[in-house]
């Protein structure tokens, strides 16, 4: 465990695919990958209001509160492992 | 549950699967079994049936792999994506493919399984008792070749029940090596080598040469990763160095420093800051088999469900005492009806997690060398893997030796002989033993046919396996059995592989390669086409005209060492493949090497 009171810094591991992503990169990455955006939504200028769109049919579909928001249990949810086949689409 | 667009599915029932390759994780046998129970749990509620084959083009082929490999949809390193798996179809359609960036088990941390020694394939029990000290992994200690061993008990001061853990001292996957252990050094592009390396590659899995030049004899294998070994990172399987150095600090155990994400890591060198050489803890691992199921469902024609507790949920999470949810159930029979199993009123339960009594493998000697204090590797009853990749499917039971007393050097003929699964099987009323040309422990047996071989009768004229599917034919009287592990096809009549009534009993067969078989009979041999099970057309032909110099009464005909036998009383004849007689003699003293 972290040693108390000492500033623990961060390192970059060589070979870890990606570097620590914001958490809006991580819910865009997210949406796209599984279905929930589609690239041109995710250029077009409204991104704010599609991505809200976006996030409650992905709270929808995994049975989590439909708030549309980046709430924690949302983001919970992207973190966690899963199977690589989008939800929604081919 | 949710189905593809288009309702796509199998338009057959009979379905097959190949697995292309390993994850260095488990032992072989455990992915397979994994596999057979994911697959059981769709055919436990459909018509569907599932086979595993060993060569060619699967409805299913499934595949281990990290980041890009070879479909256009990477995977993303440790944790994230786990696996993906196509709708049916076609090609890549149905096919399967595991992310081995992620730590594969059974879902509750490290599955050790060990090979040789004295506990008959069982798993480390960690920890474990050793000269009065407590172990939480192999170890060499007590040993002065260097194997890692470990307890299957958690006293091995007491129990003395012990096994070898996995190391590329012992063996190796695939390659072209038959699973032979590695050579160190070893040479490649002109560089001497003393461990595994990925050098030469692109997809990260260690190798090395089974020979001391693998510039000159090109013999490889891929090593399996021992129990220490690190997950990602920059050096998937290679094992942590403790202590090491990270920011100028000693560590000597796996820590979280560094990262935001609270995993834990370690070096696999003395110092991090100087070489950047990590990988990833040993976690808990994700469940092969749930896993698996999960996909299955996805190649059979299921998308994700929006039911949490269904199979079908996209997430992964853990589950002890696994049962598939009346959602996956409605959704799969949706597709495919529910075919002659019972109504499952309240879900059928499914196999446990536990695994169940992993099929063993054929009884295998342990290495020769064996110094104090280990025990004598008296009846080890270990496993060992084909490392072709063909996978033998095994036994469902160990064969335990029924009466050792019945003494194979006081035999003086046999019924049949012939090699199984690298070993030479002698049959004789009902019994056989088994004989290792690879691993110098002498006969093991006798042995139960019926045990081994329900359906079997006690005397058998012949038998050969199928190098290609690895499955047994045996030959009595006028009928024949295929067997591939315990479920068996037969009796039934030799002459639906086309030899006619004039035919006695088969006295032997030699495999030819290339899916041939030459079945002897009387003064004539036919060539047997094993894929399709008929023998091709101008046969018979006289044994004369082509093994001349050999007995034309010969009792047993089989191939050994890539040579022709022929057996007449307790005398052998050796023949080359250029058909040239090179030896003649005893079975009992050159092949049983009766003392």
């Amino acid at each position: 465990a972290p040693l108390p009171g000492k500033p623990q810094a961060l390192v970059t591991f060589p070979g870890e695919l990606g570097s620590a992503l914001t958490d809006r990169e991580l819910a865009e990455r997210y949406l796209l990958r599984f279905g929930y955006t589609t690239e041109a939504e995710a250029r077009t200028g409204a991104r704010h209001v599609s991505l809200g769109k976006a996030l409650r049919r992905m709270q929808r579909q995994l049975g989590l509160e439909e708030t549309g928001q980046l709430d924690a249990g949302t983001l919970e949810a992207m973190r966690a492992p899963r199977c690589g086949v989008p939800d929604v689409g081919t | 549950f949710l189905t593809f667009e288009g309702d796509l599915k199998w338009e057959h029932t009979d379905l097959t699967y190949r697995v292309i390759n390993y994850s260095p994780d488990l032992d072989r046998a455990v992915i397979n079994d994994a596999f057979k129970r994911a697959f059981k749990v769709w055919s436990d509620v459909t018509p569907l049936t599932f086979t595993q084959i060993y060569s060619g083009e699967a409805d299913i082929m499934i595949m281990f792999g990290s980041g890009e490999h070879g479909d256009g949809y990477p995977f993303d390193g440790k944790d994230g994506l786990l696996a993906h798996a196509f709708p049916p179809g076609r090609g890549i359609q149905g096919d399967a493919h595991f992310d081995d960036d992620e730590f594969w088990t059974l879902g509750t941390g490290l599955v050790v399984k060990t090979r040789y020694g004295n506990a008959n394939g069982a798993d480390c029990h960690f920890p474990f008792i050793f000269e009065g000290r407590s172990y939480s992994r192999c170890i060499t200690e007590g040993r002065t070749d260097g194997l890692p061993w470990c307890a299957t008990t958690a006293s091995y001061d007491r129990d003395k029940k012990y096994g070898f853990c996995p190391s590329e001292l012992l063996y190796t996957n695939g390659g072209n090596s038959d699973g032979s252990p590695c050579v160190f050094p070893f040479v490649f592009e002109g560089t001497s080598y003393d461990a595994c390396t990925t050098d030469g590659r692109s997809d990260g899995y260690r190798w090395c040469a089974t020979t001391a030049s693998f510039d000159q004899d090109k013999k490889y294998g891929f090593c399996p990763n021992r129990d220490t070994a690190v997950i990602g990172g920059n050096s998937q399987g290679d094992p942590c160095v403790f202590p090491f150095t990270f920011l100028g600090e000693s560590y000597s155990t796996c820590t979280s420093q560094g990262r935001q994400d609270g995993k834990l890591w370690c070096a696999t060198t003395s110092n991090y800051d100087t070489d950047k050489k990590w990988g990833f803890c040993p976690d808990r691992g994700y469940s092969i088999f749930l896993v698996a199921a999960h996909e299955f469902g996805h190649s059979l024609g299921l998308d994700h469900s929006t039911v949490r507790e269904a199979l079908m949920y996209p997430m992964y999470s853990y589950v002890q005492d696994f049962q598939l949810h009346p959602d996956d159930v409605r959704g799969i029979q949706y597709l495919y009806g529910r075919g002659s199993g019972p109504a499952p009123t309240a879900p059928v339960p499914a196999p446990t997690e536990e695994p169940q009594p992993l099929p063993t493998e054929e009884p295998q000697p342990a290495p020769t060398e064996e110094p104090q204090p280990m025990p004598t590797e008296a009846g080890s009853a270990s496993t060992t893997e084909e490392e072709e990749e063909e996978e033998t499917p095994e036994p469902t039971s160990e064969p335990v030796p029924v009466d050792p007393s019945r003494d194979a050097c006081a035999e003086k003929n046999f019924d049949a002989i012939t090699e199984i699964n690298g070993e030479l099987h002698f049959f004789k009323d009902g019994k056989y033993w088994t004989l290792s040309s690879f691993w110098k422990s002498g006969i093991q047996g006798a042995f139960s046919v019926a045990d081994t071989w329900p359906g079997l009768p006690p005397v058998i004229d012949a038998a050969f396996q199928d190098v290609l599917t690895k499955r047994v034919f045996f030959f009595a009287g006028r009928q024949f059995w295929v067997f591939s592990g315990k479920s068996v096809l037969g009796p039934r009549g030799i002459e639906k592989l086309g030899i006619g009534k004039d035919a006695g009993r088969i006295t032997g067969a030699l495999q030819r390669g290339r899916g041939k078989v030459l079945l002897f009979s009387g003064e004539s041999y036919w060539r047997l086409d094993v894929k399709v099970q008929r023998v091709d057309k101008g046969y018979p032909r006289a044994t004369d005209d082509v093994f001349t110099g050999v007995p034309l009464d010969a009792r047993n005909v089989f191939l050994y060492q890539d040579k022709y036998h022929f057996c007449r009383g307790s005398f052998y004849w050796r023949m080359t493949p250029r058909y040239q007689v090179d030896r003649v003699g005893y079975v009992k003293y050159d092949i049983l090497q009766c003392p």
